[in-house]
Parts: structure tokens; sequence; C-alpha cells
């Protein structure tokens, strides 16, 4: 780094200085006046002359806070308790984060955000470094408790509810992004060795706070969005296996208790970005995925699905069309493919559409259970779904087992039901069952589709692994998705879809008395 | 299939939200009152 | 159908990452301020001890986070509170209680008044009279005649 000489051992003096200050019966409330002596001192010595000095000034202490707790961690190894050990390495660091808080606070004009938000971005982005090149040279020695806890603090430190953060301007969202930023530069699959402590400070309810529920106008929620999808992105490979070792098992259990407070918390959010968190998560990881799809407005009030008799396309609901905030259009690729999508929809030409839709959807890896692009398929369904809502709609309908048959759109899932085989099948069937959720425009759609290409199915293949997808969402524990549990339900009980005289509902005894158990607790 | 998740120690009947007592990812109970940071008059803090 | 998915070479190197944070996890103080007096690490204690019945030890009993709980708890528990947990909600709800026991909050002497009688004189500056004070370095509640309770040091 080229430090200028003797930077290092200044560095060290003024940052002994500031720790000693800090913890002094005189600094002052927020240690404002310790912080006032101190700006002199830093001043005397040059240290704010330029911001090249700043930066090295934070990065020589970063490191310094880093090695100083690291030092005490690993000589926990002989004896004082963890207890004292964090308190011992907090003191120091606490004292630190104050410091980069007070400036990032008072730095440039009261008025103007624009230098204090580059100061926080700088120090943030210090510590990014720090901690890649510590994780990168110590690997499974590395420490996250002092980048954890520099990281927190911080946080907490510039969202303290004080009026001075207000009249100083220090805009929240500004300081969410740049956390956003950071938290997304240390994901796990970057930083694995951070996961834990990271997920500690995604779901810190100070953090959930200030994202999901106290900034206006929901602007944190794409941010967190964004952060939870990192997070699913990290476990998918690993999910996909169902056998986890203990520390996955240990992350994975964490993921779950956060995502069941967001949906009692903020069911709205998980309903809102569903469609993006099911794109990375694995179709093999039901119970998470049920989860978040059984998210329903707060203000909704859903009919028990197993009423005798429920009319569902009584409820006023299902002409509602849920908000969601991916651009389903701009997902399906390539835009070849999504150009002969639109002619075929409009007017059924290319004729080689159909046939040559499979091309499209398959990737190029020979690698068992990867010969698709899951994210394309997605898209594909729900993009022609909404199409086919939008005609349906402009006729002055509402979708139902009749208005959905016999069009361009049903043409389409009718082929993908028939032209791929099993495994691109399930891909397809789930793409569709990952819209079955509260009573919504979507929910009803998919769900008379999933029931008119059971009984328009041609082979009973089909049909069983229609009854497949579905089976394995309702075998999971709960929660399960409303729009899931109505379909089934008409499923097993309308007669015309013959449901009972199907070979497969017999292929054992137990799963013949599963079928019944599930009959008998809804008819 | 999957895990009861009435078991993960929140308590999901809660009428209150959850998120200002959630103790993290790695914690079988939610903070208690003196777990939670709060911003108290400057004068109470008498250490 | 999709059976399971080979690990990349990367992945096992996350995988080992993951596992050698595993011996380390983070402990919920680490995103927390520092207790000086009651660190979080709630001691297991033994079964024997009273229990709120039916509840996990280390669970505090239902509504505790509320106020009218800590209005059932005896004053001195509440001083303790005060005193001991500073910075925490239960600090807050302590002082919130002790409010509503005619208990008041003098910052000049960072002490808590209660009056003893109706105050001698009263103007809308100061009251005149004698007082129940808590003495926290003696722990202990004492009386304290002819006070003068200043309107400005009331919180």
């Amino acid at each position: 780094f080229q430090d200028p000489p003797a930077l290092q051992e200044k560095t060290e003096v003024l940052l002994r200085e500031w720790i000693q200050m800090y913890h002094s019966p005189t600094a002052g409330q927020g240690s404002a006046s310790a912080f006032q002596h101190f700006v002199k001192q830093m001043n005397l010595h040059g240290i704010l002359k330029t911001d090249d000095l700043i930066t090295r000034f934070f990065r020589i202490c970063i490191s310094m806070c880093r090695d100083l707790c690291v030092r005490s961690i690993l000589e926990q190894g002989q004896g004082p308790s963890p207890t004292y050990v964090r308190s011992k390495c907090f003191q120091n660091l606490d004292a630190f984060v104050r410091l980069i808080a007070l400036l990032v606070k008072h730095s440039g004009e009261a008025t103007n955000p624009t230098t204090k938000i580059n100061l926080l971005n700088k120090v943030l982005g210090l510590v990014c470094g720090i901690m890649i090149h510590d994780i990168e040279s110590n690997g499974t020695e590395f420490q996250q408790l002092p980048y954890h806890r520099i990281l927190i603090m911080l946080f907490l430190e510039l969202n303290a509810p004080e009026a001075i953060l207000e009249s100083i301007n220090l805009p929240v969202c500004e300081v969410l992004m740049a956390f956003t930023q950071t938290l997304h530069l240390l994901r796990p699959s970057k930083c694995p060795g951070f996961a834990y402590a990271w997920l500690e400070i995604v779901s810190h309810r100070v953090f959930i706070g200030r994202m999901l529920a106290i900034t206006p106008q929901q602007k944190g929620w794409s941010m967190y969005s964004m952060l939870l999808a990192d997070l699913f992105k990290f476990l998918a490979p690993f999910l996909r296996n169902a056998e986890l070792a203990k520390p996955l098992t240990m992350l994975y259990k964490g993921t779950l208790r956060v995502l069941l407070v967001l949906l009692h918390d903020f069911p709205e959010f998980l309903c809102e970005y569903h469609y993006g968190f099911c794109d990375v998560i694995p179709p093999n990881c039901i119970q998470m995925r049920n989860l978040i799809l059984s998210a329903f407005p707060r203000n909704m009030r859903l009919p028990d699905p197993f009423t005798p008799n429920l009319k569902v396309d009584m409820l006023p609901e299902i002409t509602v069309s849920p908000k969601i905030h991916t651009s389903v259009a701009n997902l399906i690729q390539p835009p070849e493919f999504k150009k002969n999508l639109d002619s075929y929809l409009k007017n059924r030409t290319p004729v080689t559409f159909l046939s040559d839709m499979r091309t499209y959807l398959q990737q190029v890896s020979n690698e068992p259970g990867m010969h698709y692009n899951m994210s394309v398929m997605n898209s594909l369904v729900l993009y022609v779904g909404m199409q086919a809502i939008a005609q349906i709609n402009s006729k002055g309908l509402t979708p139902s087992m009749s208005t959905i048959a016999h069009s361009a759109h049903m043409d389409i899932f009718q082929n993908l039901g028939v032209d791929l085989d099993t495994e691109g099948r399930y891909l397809f069937l789930n793409a569709i069952a990952n819209q079955l959720r509260y009573p919504n425009s979507h929910t009803h759609y998919f769900s008379c589709t999933l029931l008119h290409l059971f009984a328009e199915a041609n082979t009973e293949a089909i049909q069983e692994q229609i009854t497949r997808v579905l089976l394995e969402r309702l075998i999971v524990n709960r929660p399960h998705p409303w729009g899931l549990l109505i379909t089934f339900i008409e499923l097993i009980k309308n007669p015309s879809f013959k449901f009972w005289s199907h070979e497969f509902v017999k292929c054992a005894p137990e799963i013949e008395k599963l079928f019944e158990s599930v009959a008998r607790s809804c008819m | 299939l999957g895990s009861d998740l009435t078991t993960l120690g929140l308590n999901l009947n809660s009428p209150e939200n959850l998120y200002p007592n959630f103790a993290g990812p790695w914690a079988e109970t939610p903070c208690r009152p003196q777990d939670i940071d709060y911003h108290v008059p400057q004068e109470y803090l008498t250490n | 159908p999709l059976g399971p998915a080979q690990l990349t070479v990367e992945h096992e190197l996350q995988f080992k990452m993951l596992q050698a944070a595993f011996f380390h996890m983070p402990h919920p103080s680490d995103s927390e301020r520092l207790r000086l007096h009651l660190p979080r690490q709630p001691c297991q204690t033994p079964l024997y001890y009273p229990q709120v019945s039916g509840l996990d030890p280390l669970v505090s009993p239902p509504m505790s986070d509320t106020v009218d709980f800590f209005q059932r708890l005896s004053t001195e528990t509440l001083f303790f509170i005060f005193y001991y947990m500073e910075g925490t909600k239960a600090q807050y709800l302590a002082a919130k209680a002790l409010k509503k026991q005619s208990w008041r909050f003098h910052t000049k002497y960072m002490m808590w008044f209660q009056r003893h009688e109706e105050p001698k004189a009263i103007t809308d500056e100061y009251e005149q009279g004698t007082y129940i004070y808590f003495d926290y370095e003696n722990w202990g509640q004492r009386k304290k005649e002819n006070f003068t309770f200043e309107y400005r040091f009331l919180e």
C-alpha cells in the first residue's frame, strides 16, 4: 500500500487515544465532546488533509481492530470465557464504529448528504476489501466476529432514531443502499465463511424494521429481496441434494426462521417478490417454497378451502391480478424466442413455433436434472398465462374451464405437456403450480389450466405427473398455499376428472391410503 | 416430510409483529425485554 | 425426477468454509450493545428453581414485555432492572412502571423520588417537602426532609 512513513504508528497512537476518550466519563452524550477533541488531533496529524490519507487511516484502523480481535479470540483458546473475550473486543470495535459514525455524520456540510454517503461507502468498501483479502489468505481459519460487529453496530449507529440523523439530512434510503450493496458483495456464495454472520445481520430486527417496515413507499423491499435471493442462490446447490450436513442444516433452519418472520409480519412482501424467489429456490425444496407461496395480503380473508361446494369462481378477488415486481417478459431469452412467442400468440405463426419451443427451453448441459433452463420455463409459463388472462378479460370474460380452452396460449401449454420428457414436464408443471397461491386472477387461471391439462391429457402419464406435482406439495408439513389446496380438492372431488378411476391412484397401498385420507379430510 | 415449523421457537399466532423481538436465525427463543437495545432518555444512562 | 445435482469443486470449497464458520457461530450478543452488568449469557438454572409452569426456563413469561407485567413487579425489582439493564427495553418499561407508582426521576441526582407527604409549597418551578428517594449506591430507600424538587430536573 506504500503508506507514507510513520502513518501506521501515527494511526495506532490516534486509535488508542480515541478508544480511551470514548470510554472516559467526559466523553459526553454520544461521545460528542470526545469527538470534538479528537478531530483536532486528527487535524494536527494531518489525517484529514486529503481523501487518500483518510482512506489509509481507515484501512489501517480496520486492520488493527481486526488483528486485535482475532488475536484475543485465538488466545481465548487457553482460558477466558467467550463473553469476556467478546466484551474486550467490543470495547475497541464499538469505539471505532462510533468514530466512523461521527465522522460520517459530521463530514461535509450539514445539509449535503453526498459527502457523508461517500465516506460511508468508502469505509464499507474498505471493510469488504479487507475481509475478502482476509478470507483469501486465511481460508478456513477466517474469523467473522470483527467484521460482523463493525457492520451491525455501524448500521445501528446510523439508524438510531435520533433527531440529529434526520436533521443532518442523512437519507435513510442511501444508508440502506450502501449496506445492501456491501452485504451483496459479501453474500454467502462469495464469502461462505461469513454466511452465518451475514444472515444474522440481514435478519436483525433493526435491519428488517428499517428495510421492510419503516422506510416509506416500500423503498427497501426490492433491496431486501435481492439479499434474500443471494441467500437462496447460495443454498440452492446444496438443497438440491436432500442430505444436508449440519452446517447447512443450521443455515437452512435459520433461513426458515427468517421466512416465518416475513410470512407473519410482511406477507405482502413475500407475495410481491415470490416469483424471483421461486426462480432461485430448487424445485425439490418444497416446504420452503410452500412457505413463500402461502403468503397472502393481511386484509384478505381466505375462505376455508375445505368448505363443501366452495364456489371459487364467485370470489371477487379472482378477478384481481396480483402485484408482481418482476418483468417476466424480459426473462424470456433469447429475444428471438420472445419474438416468435409473441407472434405465435397473436396469429399462430410461425407454425414451427410449437415444435421449436423445446430447443429454446433446453440448455446445453448433459448433467442429469440440468437439461432445462428453469428460469426461462418459469417466465414462459407466467408470461403466456398473463397474456391469456388479458385476452380473456378483453372479451369481458373471466378465466374459467371453458374460457381458457381453444386458444394459442392453451396450445402452448398442451404442447409442453405432451412434447417434453419427464424432467421437462416436471419443471413445466412446477412453473404452473408456483402460481397456485391466494385468491387472485393468476391463481384462478393456472388452477383451471392445470385441471384442463389433466382432463385433456391423452396419456395417463401426464395425469399421473400432474397428480405427483400437486401431491408432493401437499404431503410436506404446513403451510400449504390456498390455491394448491383448492386445486387438488377440485381434482379429486369433481367427477368429470374421473380421478379415482386412474391406475396410479392405486399403484401402492400406502398411496391409496394417502389419497383416501386426503379425500376424507376434504369431502 | 419437511419439519414442523411451529417448533422453531416463533410464536406464529402472535397478534403482534414478530420482528421487533426476533433474536436471530440461530436463537431458539425470542428476545426478552432486557435483550433489546432501546433508546431511553439520555438521563437514564447512569453508569 | 430431477435427481441429485453434482456439486462442483467450487461448491465443495464453499461448504468447507461454511463448515469452518459453523464452529464459531455468531452469538446473539454480537449484534447488541455491550451489557455492562448482565451480559447475555442466560445460564441454565436448576430445574428445581421456581419456573413459570409449563414454560421453557430460558423463555421469559408471556406478556412480559408489557408495562402491565412490569407493574406487578416489586419496586426493588423495578429499581434493579432500571439500574442494571440500562439502555434496554426492560429499563424503559421499568421506568414507565415506576412512574405509574408515582416515582419521579430527578436527572440532576439521577435518582428516583416519591412524595412522602403533601408538599408544603408548590409553585410551577418546584415543590418543597419530604420525599422518599432510592439511593442506588447504598441500594435502599431513604427519606429526605425539606427537599426542593425542581421541575427543571424532572425527567
